[in-house]
């Protein structure tokens, strides 16, 4: 229901305006309740496992794999993503360098064999877009586009 | 059916959409009533050709709004100057929908605005998620036809580091079969996402020493003592030294180490926290700056009372003065490890449970568990538990040893020097001497990690 650290008072307010809502075709208050960014009704499992072996089957079918920190996150920390894509990715296809926005890093980057590719966005928390917004934006355009 | 959908406005926003935006319910269990919310904005560029994208906040249990709202949305929300008003809308320029079709989903069921009219629903798990959410993607792709041949990418972040490969396997099943209509799969992206048990939960302690955040003294000896195994820990002086980190990093933001943490309650706080929302606030107490605006000195944020949202006070509870709670603390564990034994069980049940403030902090642990917040939601990263949760890997030996770690590293750390997760109570007055319990975590992730039990 909140969030350490956080003002959710945007989107609290505007997801539980039943003009919002209305616009939105979304159900009113009335009919679900209120919104909130985080949710404490769940009672949830992890039942999946490591996802390792999802990643290695995935990259064997060919799909093109994109793994990013922002690496100013202790959440989720980029060592732990860095880790597993090197452990991962094995065979090095472009090594370590630093990848540009506007003449500036934005972070570095390895591809491994099998598309995988793991960067790191500079300077960027957790929630990498809303940190670095152009940053991510480049990033994302690159890797839709195939481009290192 | 699109037409139905379409979103012609938004409150708070007065000019005119880049594209064309949708909204709606997709049921994916129509016995039950479970329906899914998705918003879906087509690409700025041309949507008939550029990929659709599939975006999930993580969690468990956080909306895809969040990534609407803060993140990659097509619009930036500014705050209005009263709370009681609507935040103003404009177009971000950097809405990932400026080069793709971008369909935000609310999911699992239960999740911002989906549901189900079957509250048992509501218990559900990564791979009841995946095959709904698979569900949803053959629905939507047969609503909005003309996209189901564009290239398609499933993304998102945090927990959705579950959500994300596990979909990704349901559709490339789905595939196999031959299921229609086909989805164009090409690929995956996830930002700072879970992933798994040991490499997350080992990534904490070098990643905070290569920030500077611990001392080389503190560090080499986690490496010594704990051998550089942080997720399943056995030691009581590993359990220790990790507390002590835990102490030295617990005023941070977790989600940014060099932002300042918004406090609702700061009144005292002398620079601008950060609000959510690219548009740094005025209207918000505590401070009207924002990133890059903090006048005041940061160490004041050791002196104040954690977040309000965090918090509920009693009677008793109030500003009682972090120094002197801190000192009271370390008195008190003094005390435990002298008599040997936490105190958890002994306080269970007792009559002055009335009046107590819970405190919930960003990061911390219990029997056992190294947890962490994620926006909103939880997860534990390094978890003893993890390892039945894993179990489908393990074969059922190594399952039992697990069970075994287990159970003896949940001995040892409630048995042992640190008690982790403690619910404080003010004792006829604000600075009463706090009374360690288990009970600081929110209830729904105490409720998981007592499911993988």
């Amino acid at each position: 229901g909140s969030v350490p650290c956080d003002d959710l008072s945007i989107s609290d307010i505007w997801m539980n305006h039943p003009d919002v809502r209305d616009a939105m075709h979304a159900k009113s208050v009335s009919e679900i309740g209120e919104f909130q960014i985080c949710t404490n009704v769940l009672l949830y499992h992890h039942d999946a496992g490591s996802m390792i072996p999802i990643h290695k089957q995935l990259m064997g079918e060919g799909l093109q794999v994109l793994i990013y920190s922002g690496d100013h996150d202790m959440c989720v920390p980029y060592t732990g993503s860095e880790a597993w894509t090197r452990d991962v990715g094995k065979k090095i296809v472009r090594p370590w360098q630093a990848w540009y926005v506007k003449d500036q890093v934005a972070g570095y980057t390895v591809t491994y064999d099998r598309n995988l590719t793991f960067a790191t966005v500079k300077g960027a928390g957790h929630t990498v877009p809303e940190y670095k917004p152009a940053e991510a934006l480049a990033m994302f355009k690159r890797f839709l586009a195939g481009k290192p | 059916g699109e037409d139905s959908a379409e979103v012609k406005s938004l409150p708070g926003f007065d000019g005119e959409f880049g594209s064309k935006h949708f909204g709606g319910y997709i049921a994916v269990d129509e016995k039950h009533g479970r329906n899914l919310y998705y918003y879906f904005a087509t690409s700025e560029r041309d949507p008939d050709t550029d990929p659709v994208i599939l975006w999930l906040n993580g969690g468990p249990g956080c909306s895809s709004f969040d990534g609407f709202i803060y993140e990659l949305g097509p619009f930036l929300f500014e705050a209005a100057s009263s709370k009681s008003e609507l935040p103003k809308l404009k177009r971000n320029p950097y809405a990932w929908n400026k080069v793709a079709n971008v369909v935000f989903l609310d999911s699992p069921a239960g999740v911002g605005l989906s549901y189900s009219m079957t509250p048992t629903d509501y218990n559900t798990s990564d791979l009841k998620t995946a095959k709904d959410t698979h569900t949803f993607l053959l629905a939507f792709f047969t609503k909005y036809r003309k996209f189901a041949k564009n290239p398609f990418f499933i993304a998102g972040e945090s927990y959705a580091g579950i959500y994300v490969p596990t979909l990704a396997r349901e559709v490339v099943q789905g595939l196999r079969q031959g299921v229609e209509p086909k989805i164009n799969l090409k690929g995956y992206l996830i930002g700072n996402g879970c992933t798994d048990n040991v490499y997350d939960g080992n990534a904490l302690v070098p990643f905070v020493y290569g920030m500077g955040l611990i001392d080389s003294d503190l560090h080499d000896e986690l490496e010594k003592v704990c051998k550089k195994n942080y997720w399943q820990v056995t030691s009581p002086k590993c359990v220790e030294l990790l507390d002590q980190m835990d102490e030295d990093l617990k005023d941070l933001n977790m989600y940014d180490i060099l932002e300042p943490c918004y406090h609702p309650d700061s009144h005292t706080y002398g620079g601008g926290s950060r609000s959510r929302g690219r548009e740094e606030t005025s209207g918000m107490e505590g401070g009207a700056g924002g990133r890059g605006e903090e006048g005041g000195n940061k160490f004041e944020r050791k002196s104040l009372k954690r977040p309000a949202s965090l918090v509920q006070f009693g009677d008793g509870g109030g500003d009682g003065g972090e120094e002197k709670e801190r000192e009271e603390r370390e008195e008190r564990e003094e005390r435990e490890k002298e008599e040997g034994n936490g105190h958890a069980e002994e306080e269970k049940g007792k009559p002055e449970e009335k009046g107590e403030r819970e405190e919930v902090t960003g990061m911390t642990s219990l029997g056992g568990r190294v947890m962490k917040l994620l926006p909103g939601g939880l997860l534990r990263l390094g978890s003893q538990g993890a390892a039945a949760a894993d179990a489908g890997e393990q074969e059922p030996k190594a399952r039992e040893r697990s069970e075994e770690a287990r159970l003896e590293g949940q001995k040892t750390r409630e048995g042992g020097a640190g008690v982790e997760v403690e619910e404080r109570r003010g004792e006829g007055g604000t600075t009463g001497r706090g009374i360690a319990k288990k009970g600081r975590l929110p209830e729904s992730f105490l409720q998981l990690g007592q499911e993988r039990r």
